[in-house]
């Protein structure tokens, strides 16, 4: 199975179309591997990514030196995936 | 393993098996209600199942639900799974809901996209789209919700293999697509179509490729509003509604945007709660609740369509 230690959903906030353009630019990024799961739209719509444990520092430096908020809204997805399977695994035994 | 629908544990995730073995002992239970159909096998060779609900007839007018088919969002099969419980339930019990079915038939489709689901649960539980290869490329899958025939491969989609909105390299590329085609096409007398996905609380309608508003956006809009209204009375789930293109973004070669170019005047997509912040990974005791909500929206389309014939 594959690991998601230490990955972790941002919640980015947008506040105008000028923070929105600069969203998806990382979209582009592709060595930094992000996964989003709600798309970045429109101002006022929330833009949820999973970012990997290896690119976290550079997308909150990119988010942060464009002023741009965010929220951590998973903290480690493994954990949550953990979970997960603990339950599944519970209710086959 | 359950010994029948009745054990069956409904707030729990469950695997491909699983689920199918639930299909098997929802038909023998209920011989006169359900039937199991294999539409087509999946590129890794899994047979893909519809279940149809009938009261008899031929050909009657039908409503196709279904689920899955990005496979990481797993509240959308757990839902279906529950659907296919609630339908054997209501029928004779439910006045509104018994005459439906006694007038038209529905398809249910737990598990649209076989071979993601199942490589969500041994490989990668964050895997979308489906398992096909793609010649020249080292990345796998298309995103079966960018490989229909409608705006296929405009705005809204990706033409890299890598992506996770890749479109594929043409039009119904994908097996688990072409089979809901060709099934749809066959059929030919399919009212309603609602292809449910997870998360982000929405309620769609056509366009998704073009802004341009669908001729029975009006209608449409209604119909979503009332599905809306009734999804809430349940627990007060927050949900938007609204075509694709104006609600979230440009997708083309979407689902409902080809069953709409069909024919299909009530072709709607939904998008499954996230209470709690929690995304594809909906803790499983919200499947249920989840489930009872959309169903309520499901029921409001379905008697709507049977009170509307066109």
């Amino acid at each position: 199975n594959e690991n998601f230690v230490g990955h972790q959903v941002l919640r980015i906030s947008a506040a105008n179309e000028a923070q929105v353009q600069k969203v998806k630019e990382l979209e582009d990024l592709e060595h930094l591997q992000l996964d989003f799961w709600r798309d970045p739209v429109r101002p006022g719509i929330p833009i949820d990514v999973r970012v990997p444990f290896t690119s976290i520092q550079s997308v909150k430096v990119f988010l942060e030196s464009h002023g741009i908020n965010y929220e951590i809204m998973i903290e480690d997805i493994q954990t949550l995936l953990d979970e997960e399977q603990k339950q599944m695994s519970a209710f086959q035994a | 393993r359950a010994l029948s629908t009745k054990t069956f544990n409904y707030a729990t995730y469950h695997t491909l098996d699983e689920i199918y073995e639930f299909m098997d002992l929802l038909v023998t239970e209920n011989p006169q209600l359900v039937s199991k159909i294999q539409i087509g096998n999946t590129f890794e060779g899994r047979p893909i199942y519809v279940l149809k609900f009938s009261t008899g007839g031929t050909n009657r007018p039908a409503i196709w639900i279904d689920t899955g088919i990005h496979s990481r969002e797993w509240v959308t099969q757990a839902s279906g799974v529950w659907f296919a419980k609630k339908i054997t339930e209501d029928y004779g019990q439910d006045a509104a809901f018994t005459a439906i079915l006694d007038n038209m038939d529905i398809f249910l489709e737990i598990v649209t996209n076989p071979d993601g689901f199942a490589y969500t649960h041994k490989t990668n539980r964050m895997w979308r789209k489906t398992r096909s290869r793609t010649q020249g490329s080292l990345c796998v899958g298309v995103d079966p919700n960018r490989n229909w025939d409608a705006g296929f491969g405009l705005a809204g989609a990706s033409s890299n293999p890598c992506s996770d909105t890749y479109h594929g390299k043409f039009a119904n590329s994908e097996v688990e697509v072409k089979s809901i085609v060709d099934f749809v096409t066959n059929h030919g007398n399919i009212k309603a179509f609602i292809s449910i996905h997870s998360y982000s609380q929405l309620l769609l309608y056509p366009y998704g490729y073009t802004s341009e508003p669908a001729p029975d956006k009006e209608e449409l809009d209604q119909l979503a509003k009332s599905a809306v209204t009734a999804l809430t009375s349940l627990y007060g789930t927050k949900y938007k509604y609204g075509s694709i293109i104006d609600t979230i973004y440009q997708a083309s070669g979407s689902t409902v945007d080809w069953t709409y170019s069909q024919g299909i005047k009530y072709s709607f997509t939904f998008e499954l709660r996230d209470t709690g912040l929690r995304g594809f990974l909906l803790p499983a005791s919200q499947i249920i609740p989840t489930a009872e909500e959309t169903w309520l929206a499901l029921l409001t389309i379905m008697d709507h369509t049977f009170k509307h014939p066109y």
